[in-house]
């Protein structure tokens, strides 16, 4: 049955949307069926893919005012299909409070009995782009979660806010979701140049231990430019660092679920 | 009076916390008497001033629970203070749901009548570092602020939100804040080899216009290493790019701010 990845970090700006939609593509590449869910109603991983979130996207399943069918859309990438999102999405941060237990919302509408389609025999892997925060969205998106993929960027203000991060998924896994683990950890935008980042990549796989991946993504401008023509990087541009470095977090993925 | 400025951007990663520490600084460097006040629970401006939130910090102040004396920090920095937050600065998102004319809060804290110290006689200038998203602590310091200087990273995702936040300015402006405007955007993280930066600028420019900081930060390691070291960037290494650029920021800033 589909296996589901929550992508989450609340710092900002640490390449949470870049590895959703290059991860998600880079598995579809490899022969598996993924699903992108953006989680953010700043909808970056809908318009990196050039994709327009329409009248029924993840605001409206999470309202129950459209079906998971009416929201999917299949993108023109192997394998991949998207459930979009847009700034309407902030109405659900609000109007959660309603709901009992509020938590369990993205859960059911993807994972709970008779979900029409049955993700499980649609996809392999779903995977939720998750906005800088650690509010009702991000929350939503570990409930519904087996594990959590955390991208980190090799510098000190991100550093910071690591701590925090665990600690949630912590409380989420004692009192919401007993299954989620952190899958890994993800080191981006690394420039092999600067002491910072290799200081700070020391650091993590120190104290992370085992749960660092081994691949990780450098700096490469090709990665900032792919979302303005709506491409993942392996179809911007195959032959960069970026899309090398894509396609290996992609078979480490793999591994590491192998092994799970 | 002091003079307040929201810095923000719901855009992740974009220099908020970085331009709100160095422009900050290079202010109290040109002998302006400068208040820093940290608006997000990350609290990056907090720790990359190497400062500690202690027992009361803004969360405290935003609930009534301690005086505006209690909670400000000299620096060793020239005419900087600062107003910590932490982790728990989160509880007042939740709890100014039961507070009446919530938006308020801050500015009634830091502006209202009797706010002991009188932050007017005591500082020139007040920033307001904002977290990566337009709910409830960004709109309390667009209400508590004269003027929003607008970080903006030169690429395509950033580029994306931009709408959405001078619809949210002009939303404060006519519904709480008149007096609000855009000071102006600057360009961060510019990096002068690339063609997506360069073109983003000119983008900015032409739409933005006159609000377009003619200055503009240069993707520069040092500004990054600083906040390792509790050291705002003129104090870490006044030759650098960053140094230098943060410097010419300040001196726009104040003639920009001398033409309203
Ligand atoms: N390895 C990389 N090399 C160069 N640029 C990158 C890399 N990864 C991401 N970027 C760029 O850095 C910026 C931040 O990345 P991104 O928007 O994916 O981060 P995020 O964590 O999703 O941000 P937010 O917190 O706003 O959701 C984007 O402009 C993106 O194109
Ligand atoms: N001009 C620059 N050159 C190099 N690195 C920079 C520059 N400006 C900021 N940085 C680094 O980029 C990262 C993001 O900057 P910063 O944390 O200030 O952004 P922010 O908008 O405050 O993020 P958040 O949305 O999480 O509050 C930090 O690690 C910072 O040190
Ligand atoms: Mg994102
Ligand atoms: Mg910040």
């Amino acid at each position: 049955s589909a296996y589901f990845v929550a992508i989450a970090n609340q710092k900002g700006g640490v390449a949470k949307t870049t590895t959703s939609i290059n991860l998600a593509a880079a598995l579809g590449a490899l022969e598996k069926r993924v699903l992108l869910v953006d989680c953010d109603p700043q909808g970056n991983a809908t318009r990196g893919l050039d994709l327009d979130a329409g009248d029924t996207h993840l605001y409206h399943l999470l309202m129950g005012q459209c079906s998971l069918d009416e929201a999917l859309v299949e993108t023109d990438f192997p394998g991949l299909w998207v459930l979009p999102a847009d700034r309407e999405l902030v109405g659900a941060e609000v109007e959660f409070v309603n709901v009992e237990d509020w938590q369990y919302t993205l859960r059911r509408r993807l994972r709970g009995e008779g979900s029409e389609l049955g993700l499980n025999e649609r996809f392999d892997l779903v995977f939720l782009d998750c906005p800088p925060s650690l509010g009702h969205l991000t929350v939503n998106a570990l409930v519904a979660a087996d594990e959590v993929v955390v991208p980190l960027q090799a510098e000190f203000f991100a550093l910071q806010g690591i701590s925090e991060l665990v600690a949630t998924v912590q409380r989420v896994k004692t009192a919401l979701n007993p299954k989620l683990e952190i899958g890994g950890i993800l080191l981006t935008m690394v420039d092999k140049r600067t002491n910072l980042s290799q200081e700070v990549a020391d650091d993590v796989r120190r104290f992370f231990e085992g749960k660092v991946y081994t691949a990780q993504v450098p700096r490469n401008v090709r990665l900032a430019e792919a979302p303005s023509h709506g491409l993942p990087i392996i179809e911007y541009d195959i032959k960069s660092s970026g899309a090398e470095a894509y396609l290996a977090v992609a078979r480490e993925f793999l591994q590491r679920l192998g092994g799970r």
